[in-house]
C-alpha cells in the first residue's frame, strides 16, 4: 500500500463537487462519482453520469428521501448503462414514472459491484489500485464541519449508524506539530503524523475543504469500514491504466 | 474567545456581527424579523455546537461556521441525510474481498 494516493490529481477523473440540495440523494451522488471516476481511470473516458437516471429508475423509488448505493449500482445494471448528466440532468426532485432510461444513450455500464472487507489496509490497497469507492458512514461531525482531520470516537461517533453516503478518493498522512499518541513515550515536541481518508462529498465546494474532507484512517471513525462497495468497470483481476498519483 | 451556550445571554454584538458576515458569505436572507431572529438564535447554538465537536474531536479537525450554520439539527438531518440506511441493510451482508475477485 502507497503512503499517499490521491485520486484527484489525476486530471479528470474525479468530477466536480455536486450539491444534493433538497434532494437527500447522497446514495445516487456517490454511486455516480464511483462510476464517472472508474471510466476515467481505466478507459481514460471522462464522462458525467446522470444522477437523475438514478434516482427516476430507482426500483425503491423516490430516491430523495434516501437510498443505498447499491441500488444506484443495480439500476444501471438493469438498464444496461446511464445516461450522461447533460442527457438527463439533475433536478433534485423525484416524480414516479418518469424513469426514460430506454430511451436516453447510455455514456457509462458496468460489469458488476462488489463489498470490500471491513478492513481500512484492504481498502486502501484496493482504492489505491483499482479507483475510488463508495463508503456510508455517520455524518454526525460533519454539519459543522470546516477543515483538517476527524478523529471521533466510537462513543461520540457511532460506528454502527451510518446515514450519508459518500466517495473515497485518497488517503495520505497530515503532519502537524504537537505530542501524538506515539510519541507519548519521548515527551519532547516533534512533527505527530495522523494518517486520514480524503473523501469527497455532495455538498457543494463552499462546504468542508472546497467539497471534500478528511476523516482519520486506521480507527473505523464515524463508521467508515461499515459499507465499502465499489462498481467494477472491467473484467476482474485488469487493473487500471493509470494509478493513483501520491 | 469561544461563544458557549452558557455565555450568550441576550444576543451579544460579535454574535450578531458574525452571522451577518454568515449570511453574506452564504447569500442567506429571512422574510421576516421573527424568523431572522429564530435564524440567528439557531446560529448561536450552532456555534456552540461547533465548540463542543472541537473539544471532543482527538485529530486535526476544526469546527465552525458552515452552509448550514442557520439549520436545526432535523432540518439539516432531513434536507441533507440519508435516512433510509439508519435502519441497517436487509439482508444484503458481505460478499467479496478483493482477493476473490471472480466471485460477485
Amino acid at each position: 500500500v502507497p503512503h499517499t494516493c490521491d485520486w484527484r490529481k489525476v486530471a479528470g477523473a474525479i468530477s466536480s463537487i455536486r450539491n444534493q440540495g433538497n434532494c437527500n440523494c447522497c446514495w445516487a451522488m456517490a454511486a455516480a462519482g464511483n462510476i464517472e471516476a472508474l471510466w476515467g481511470i481505466n478507459f481514460l473516458k471522462f464522462v458525467n453520469v446522470s444522477v437523475q437516471e438514478l434516482l427516476d429508475c430507482g426500483r425503491c423509488g423516490n430516491g430523495c428521501y434516501g437510498g443505498y448505493v447499491w441500488e444506484a449500482f443495480l439500476t444501471v445494471l438493469n438498464n444496461s448503462g446511464v445516461a450522461s448528466e447533460r442527457d438527463y440532468p439533475f433536478r433534485a426532485n423525484f416524480r414516479p414514472h418518469r424513469c426514460h432510461a430506454k430511451t436516453s444513450n447510455k455514456v457509462a455500464w458496468i460489469q458488476d459491484f462488489i463489498f470490500l472487507p471491513d478492513n481500512e489496509q484492504r481498502i486502501a490497497q484496493y482504492l489505491a489500485t483499482y479507483g475510488p469507492i463508495t463508503v456510508t458512514i455517520n455524518m454526525k461531525y460533519l454539519k459543522l464541519y470546516q477543515k483538517g482531520v476527524i478523529k471521533a470516537s466510537p462513543t461520540t461517533c457511532d460506528p454502527q449508524f451510518v446515514d450519508h453516503s459518500v466517495l473515497l478518493v485518497g488517503f495520505g498522512s497530515d503532519k502537524s506539530e504537537g505530542m501524538g499518541a506515539e510519541t507519548v513515550s519521548s515527551p519532547s515536541r516533534h512533527p505527530r503524523s495522523t494518517p486520514y481518508w480524503i473523501l469527497k462529498n455532495s455538498w457543494g465546494a463552499q462546504w468542508g475543504e472546497e467539497g471534500y474532507f478528511r476523516l482519520h484512517r486506521g480507527s473505523n471513525t464515524c463508521g467508515i469500514t461499515k459499507y465499502p462497495v465499489t462498481a467494477r468497470v472491467q473484467k476482474p483481476n485488469v487493473k487500471p491504466q493509470l494509478s493513483c498519483p501520491p | 474567545g469561544s461563544l458557549t451556550a452558557q455565555d450568550l445571554g441576550p444576543q451579544p454584538l460579535e454574535l450578531k456581527e458574525a452571522f451577518k458576515f454568515f449570511q453574506r458569505q452564504f447569500n442567506r436572507s429571512y422574510l421576516t424579523p421573527e424568523e431572522h431572529a429564530r435564524r440567528l438564535d439557531i446560529f448561536a447554538h450552532n456555534l456552540a455546537q461547533a465548540q463542543q465537536l472541537q473539544e471532543e474531536d482527538f485529530g486535526t479537525a476544526e469546527f465552525g461556521v458552515t452552509p448550514f450554520s442557520d439549520l436545526t439539527e432535523e432540518e439539516f438531518g432531513q434536507l441533507y441525510g440519508h435516512r433510509r440506511a439508519a435502519g441497517g441493510v436487509p439482508g444484503m451482508g458481505r460478499v467479496v474481498g478483493p482477493e476473490e475477485p471472480e466471485e460477485s
